[in-house]
């Protein structure tokens, strides 16, 4: 199984739709300071689940919509699409636990017009939960906030946290 | 499970040696558990020795290149026990010079048989090794885009333009 | 001295403006008491503005090359109204482009007439644009030496021989 | 004033003797990760006289004591010397408030013989004293701790410190 890519909708920095595609090897993402390649990252955690907002750099889930940039023309809600290759191994289990070859994990947060967020999510284009993400996800090894996601400035926590800190690494992979 | 994480640490420990001796050109490290009969009462502490240092050497005293490398080395030490599929590393090379950011791109390269590597990165070294590129921009209207027709050559030319105008 | 902070802090707020606009090629900074009445009973808040982004931004969600652009800047800003003999900068272009990376070293190269500058990097643009060189090796034995001969071309063919090796 | 060089004798990855001079304006310091280009940073903070080893990456003063490296024959002591250019202005005053054109502090630290550590200061090569050197430095605007030092991995603080550290900060300048 790979991520074979992102669609962006209002994201954080990205007005409108932006796709971003990656293959099965190695990629490397490139550009200027503050050009949004973080930002990439955060959606990633947004879809897996992550525990805390604090993790995708923001206060709270408004400040994931697109902020209008330089034109200040805010957008209303956001959309982050997760695309997965999930071909059938010989013996016809999949990484991820549903019977499709391609899976679209969506995550979208709208704002009501009281200006409240709502949360939801789309498994294949159908309504879901974060509940079901979380059980697929895990089965896929590739959960929210795990060892295998290194966000910028955190490469040296492995080593500088406390022995204990480390341990709790370690039990969430056993 | 005591047992069950007491067996994965062993396993965990024996690749982290293998790893870091190679990351590090013939360092050593490892893993040890502060209580190892009772392992959940006590946490997992790691020591990692560059090589030419003393034995003495604590890990706080290591510098920000070298915290790196062992940090790096245990990610790649626990996908060996059990992988996920893709890894995600948002500028780990910033504290890394040339020779180690090239140890880490290189082991990126040669694992993404096995797993999906996806780096952030500003670095040439690592740009030169990765057989993708994304290029991303915020045309200066603070709205990100994908720059097209983005590989090898244009990303190292776009960190490049600005050394070469110093000239 | 209620009194003289806020006239400290307007002028070091003054200087800051000016000094982000510079550094961000046109952004918007400034610095603001959170109890203007009462200095001491309150913080001093930053905000800074890149060019082409929302007024809305907020400092935790700017990227990590921007807060240190946005930091160094501060300082800068702070040198301007009561400046110190020396800085010394370790690896303070860890996050930065070469586009900004280049900036910060030409600003130091500037102000290297009022003040002595020292910057730990391991960047080429950082590299080519400073006066004097130290090189500093550890030659696997775990001992620190300074190279000899060292100067601006064996500094960047240092970092470079890595890259030239992959080639 | 500038600062001429340092003096460095055993201290940290420093085996022996080692001379770093600098010049009046920008000097870059590079080399391979590992070298001990930050322990030149902790030596002048050594000597300036920082608030708490951990800002020098020691858990107690012995950790500042060269540990033989890879032979494993450590010292007994280290030594640090800077050394500064301090010319009399138009006035006759000088940054520093003593009357030589170049100062010399050094500050080092030797274990006895039941293993426990001295802390000596020396003023051009003359007995002094941590307070001694404190307000010399405060003279010269060059006090330990200041804003003026940035350590590896802190160039962000500045932007994601609390309001009230970075007024703190400035309170100090003030
Ligand atoms: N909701 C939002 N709307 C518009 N822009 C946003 C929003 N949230 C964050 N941003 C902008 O995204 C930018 C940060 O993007 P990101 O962290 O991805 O940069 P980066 O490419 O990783 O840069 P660096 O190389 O410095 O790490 C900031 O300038 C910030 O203002
Ligand atoms: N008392 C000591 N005796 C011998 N070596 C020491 C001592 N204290 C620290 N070291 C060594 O100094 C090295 C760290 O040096 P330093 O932090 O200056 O490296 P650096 O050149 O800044 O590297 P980087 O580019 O990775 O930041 C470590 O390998 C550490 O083992
Ligand atoms: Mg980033
Ligand atoms: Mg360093």
């Amino acid at each position: 199984m790979y991520l074979k890519g992102l669609e962006l909708e209002n994201f954080k920095s990205f007005k409108g739709q932006v796709d971003v595609p990656f293959i099965r090897g190695f990629t490397a993402i490139t550009g200027p300071n503050g050009s949004g390649k973080s930002n990439c990252g955060d959606a990633i955690q947004f879809v897996l689940g992550t525990k805390s907002n604090k993790n995708i750099r923001a206060d709270n889930s408004k400040d994931l919509i697109f902020n209008g940039g330089g034109s200040n023309r805010p957008a209303r809600g956001c959309k982050v699409t997760l695309i997965f290759d999930n071909p059938a191994a010989e013996d016809e289990r999949r990484s991820l636990n549903i019977d499709t070859d391609e899976v679209r994990l969506t995550r979208s947060i709208r704002l009501t017009k009281s200006n409240n967020v709502v949360s939801e999510y789309f498994l294949n284009g159908e309504s879901s939960s974060r509940n079901h993400f979380r059980m697929l996800l895990a089965g896929a090894n590739a959960s929210a906030d795990g060892y295998n996601i290194v966000l910028q400035g955190d490469v040296t926590n492995l080593a500088r946290m406390t022995p204990s800190k480390r341990r709790k690494v370690l039990d969430k992979v056993a | 499970r005591k047992k069950r994480l007491s067996a994965v640490l062993k396993e965990v420990d024996s690749n982290f040696r293998e790893v870091y001796k190679n990351l590090s050109g013939g360092g050593k490290g490892e893993l040890f558990l502060e209580k190892p009969d009772d392992p959940f009462k006590g946490g997992l502490s790691m020591w990692a020795k560059p090589p030419g240092k003393s034995s003495k050497v604590k890990l706080e005293q290591l510098s920000g290149g070298e915290q790196s490398m062992a940090s790096l080395a245990l990610i790649f030490a626990i996908q060996d026990y059990d992988p996920s599929p893709f890894y995600y590393f948002d500028e780990v090379d910033q504290n890394l010079d040339p020779i180690n950011a090239e140890r880490i791109a290189t082991m990126c390269r040669l694992r993404s048989e096995k797993a999906q590597f996806i780096q952030v990165t500003l670095r040439k070294v690592s740009l030169q090794l990765a057989d993708h590129h994304i290029g991303i921009t915020h045309a200066g209207d603070g709205c990100s885009r994908r720059i097209a027709n983005f590989d090898r050559e244009r990303a190292i030319e776009l960190g490049e333009k600005a050394f070469s105008e110093l000239k």
